[in-house]
């Protein structure tokens, strides 16, 4: 789901980091270091700066258009 | 059809240039993940709505050949039966699991899985293109999944086509550094040594011959022109009623009494003209063409682009990449429609009217997204999204029909 400016919502921001492979996918629980780790390894692949945060940048990444594969590994 | 792929492969051998850099990648699925063998065979499942069947080939095969230009693999397309690769077009959940399914336009447009599973989906919710900046270009797409068909992962590097990222079809090259290394880590270089890589311009120009190639003439079972099977770029109406349809490089006429032309190349009647465009619009008021591509407007007076043009739509103040535009007499302005707003350029200023752009809203019941629109001699304006048309009473201020063009509009030539 993502807003109307095609960001994604905070709330589905793990979802897309557990698709993409950036988080594991078991129980869905993630404590604030994994997601953070995630976040950032995420913005590095994305050119993004890396900060760790779900800024705004960040969450608009997230809603582009891109391929389905997992970027794991990359 | 022979004549036409060896022509194809002239273009592409022709607009090559050696790639000089060494670097190393080390982007590829776990050892073991590749193919032992380097003739492969492919399948297109099935095909996409809007597309016909013929640039859809080309695309792949293009796509295809990318791969083949830079490493020591060959690909040979089987229209039936088992093959190593197998592309096909799903909507939504299609029993990869969850976490695959399509979402829609946006969002995850395809996936692929690593050898030697050899399987390519696409998203058939998406508005595949092969020209232009509408919608996602297929053969971009696609040369990104068959990437991961034989073994490529994503690339972390800017602009590379393994980038997880769409890229549009520019007139850079296609492959990076970084795809060509990870390739030739897997099935090492081409036999006739030097790697040849392909720009997007390249591919455009053999799309824009297959597209005067492809038509009726070559296929007798084909009666109608190309665009009534499926989505057109921009349509407009001259001062004689004849209404123009373009798509990708070229466009057709269909007069006041419904006869249709065959397919006519755009740059040859409007030279300076990029080979596809977005937006295209005759104005009755000055007697004059319009046409709008990414940033830029062109102006032509006839076949004579006027002094001064392309120049660029933020001159103009006007955004870019536009839906459709069409001159709109109640208003005296030609309209521009983009996403969810619109604008109005008041053509002897060249700038557009203050307070806008204004939300589509205004124009009730029409829809976001549309291709192209055009005002018959009745007054009612017609806009037209794929297969769909809307009919616009300019009095009641609403949409008063809709319905399918190529079976409703029998001026339209299909």
């Amino acid at each position: 789901p993502v807003s109307t400016d095609g960001r994604v919502e905070t709330a589905e921001a793990e979802g897309f980091l557990e698709k993409y492979g950036y988080l594991h996918q078991d129980n869905h629980i993630h404590n604030p270091a994994e997601v953070k780790t995630a976040v950032r390894e995420f913005q590095w692949l994305s050119h993004l700066p890396v900060t760790g945060q779900l800024d705004g940048a960040t969450l608009k990444q997230m809603g582009t258009p891109r391929c389905g594969v997992k970027d794991e590994g990359s | 059809h022979q004549v036409w792929a060896q022509r194809v492969y002239a273009v592409f051998t022709g607009k090559m240039a050696s790639n000089g850099s060494q670097n190393r990648g080390k982007r590829y699925a776990q050892p073991g993940e590749k193919w032992y063998k380097r003739h492969l065979t492919y399948r297109i499942v099935n095909w996409p709505r809007h597309l016909a069947p013929g640039p859809v080939r080309l695309a792949v095969r293009a796509a295809f050949q990318l791969w083949s230009n830079v490493s020591g693999l060959a690909f040979q397309e089987v229209p039936e039966g088992p093959t190593d690769i197998r592309l096909a077009f799903y909507e939504g959940e299609h029993n990869d699991g969850a976490s695959n399914a399509f979402d829609g336009p946006g969002g995850a447009l395809a996936h692929a899985f690593f050898p030697c599973r050899g399987e390519a989906h696409f998203d058939i919710a998406e508005r595949w293109t092969l020209y232009g900046h509408k919608g996602h270009n297929l053969f971009m797409v696609t040369a990104h999944e068959i990437g991961h068909t034989l073994g490529l992962e994503h690339s972390p590097v800017r602009h590379s086509l393994m980038s997880p990222y769409y890229r549009k079809l520019g007139r850079a090259l296609v492959l990076s550094w970084d795809d060509i290394a990870a390739v030739q880590q897997l099935y090492g270089k081409p036999l006739g040594g030097q790697p040849i890589r392909l720009t997007g311009q390249a591919f455009s120009s053999a799309l824009q011959e297959w597209e005067l190639a492809e038509e009726p003439e070559g296929h007798p079972e084909i009666t109608q022109p190309l665009y009534c099977q499926g989505v057109f770029d921009a349509i407009t109406m001259d001062q004689n009623h004849t209404v123009l349809v373009f798509r990708g490089s070229v466009y057709w006429t269909v007069s006041a009494q419904g006869n249709v032309s065959a397919p006519l190349p755009l740059q040859q009647r409007w030279p300076h003209l990029p080979l596809a465009i977005e937006a295209a619009a005759f104005s009755p008021l000055d007697s004059k063409w319009y046409f709008f591509k990414g940033k830029r407007i062109w102006r032509y007076s006839g076949s004579a682009l006027d002094h001064g043009f392309p120049r660029r739509s933020s001159q103009a103040g006007l955004p870019c990449h536009l839906d459709c535009a069409f001159y709109y007499a109640p208003l005296g302005h030609m309209v521009l429609f983009k996403g969810s707003r619109y604008s109005v350029l008041n053509l002897h200023t060249l700038r557009s009217e203050p307070y806008y752009p204004r939300r589509l809203a205004d124009w009730t019941g029409v829809p976001q997204g549309t291709n192209g629109a055009l005002t018959r001699p009745d007054g009612r304006l017609y806009l037209f999204r794929e297969q769909q048309y809307w009919r616009f009473d300019p009095v009641k201020v609403r949409m008063t029909r809709e319905g399918q063009w190529a079976q409703d509009l029998e001026w339209i030539g299909c």
